[in-house]
């Protein structure tokens, strides 16, 4: 059986509008841990892993693992109904029938919501995800998750101009990152400096550095990644040539948030 | 010009 509760729905809500704009279905699987998400979308581009461990629910029971494919548009519909301080609990029978029941409670006049939601089939996901050693990334970011979203949503106002192709090239050197984009009739750039001042010391920017790193990512892309920022007041950018860029924002103490995304290629 | 590789191939080949 599985019978999980959140007496609070806003952390679901979050998880929901962080990435159902960009990804349709998600493979949910439950194990006696937590929760593992996993999505890709429909091109194959953009990948979310999502772990919630146990702790992150007030009541946890998994004594079976369970795995389901779920509609993401359609959670994030019965999810808008939610007020934040509902009560979720969600239930997935013994007989596995292919269905799982979310419930939201609403604690002030204790009217019941009842949501099924069918399994659907994913998009090839789950996939085997490595951890990547942190010596093969030639750098790291890590930022406001905020400043992040802001910097994504001032090259998309300059760049975008209704063209879903836009580019922004993500440059590290030892004490700054550069987000550059083209926009029709010239270039925008945005300079971040390393920064930890004493005044505002829970919001630095950080660079790591091995090697002068210089990638280039799809921004309508980034944009919804940016989203991530209602789950954690940092993100941290991880940038390989080699390897897929990882975007995470931590939850908490129970878990993360990570979207991938491998950087384009000269042809 | 750039390409964009995508994720399905890249990890079902490491």
């Amino acid at each position: 059986i599985l019978e999980l509760r959140l007496v609070q729905a806003t952390l679901f809500k979050n998880v929901l509008e962080a990435i159902s704009d960009l990804f349709s279905k998600a493979n949910f699987d439950f194990s006696g841990t937590g929760l593992e998400l996993q999505a890709m979308d429909t091109s194959h581009v953009a990948l979310v892993a999502l772990l919630l461990r146990a702790e992150a629910f007030n009541h946890y029971l998994c004594d079976r693992d369970l795995s389901m494919g779920l509609n993401l548009a359609d959670m994030a519909k019965a999810f808008r109904c939610a007020n934040n301080d509902d009560i979720i609990t969600i239930k997935a029978e013994e007989d596995w029938s292919d269905t799982v029941t979310f419930t939201f409670e609403s604690p002030e006049d204790g009217e019941i919501s009842i949501f099924d939601f069918d399994f659907v089939g994913t998009n090839g996901v789950p996939l085997e995800i490595p951890e990547f050693p942190e010596s093969e990334y030639q750098a790291k970011v890590r930022m406001p998750s905020a400043k992040f979203m802001r910097i994504c949503k001032k090259l998309s106002s300059f760049g975008d101009s209704g063209d879903r192709d836009t580019v922004v090239i993500i440059s590290v050197d030892k004490e700054c990152v550069n987000f550059f984009t083209r926009g029709k009739t010239g270039t925008s750039t945005i300079v971040c400096r390393q920064t930890q001042t004493v005044d505002k010391p829970k919001e630095p920017t950080l660079i790591e550095m091995k090697e002068q790193v210089s990638l280039a990512f799809d921004l309508r892309y980034m944009n919804s990644f940016s989203k991530g920022s209602t789950l954690s007041d940092q993100v941290t950018i991880s940038l390989s040539s080699n390897l897929p860029a990882v975007f995470e924002y931590k939850i908490a103490e129970t878990g993360y948030i990570r979207y991938y995304m491998l950087p384009r290629i000269e042809e | 010009i750039s390409q964009q590789v995508v994720l399905h191939k890249f990890f079902q080949h490491i």
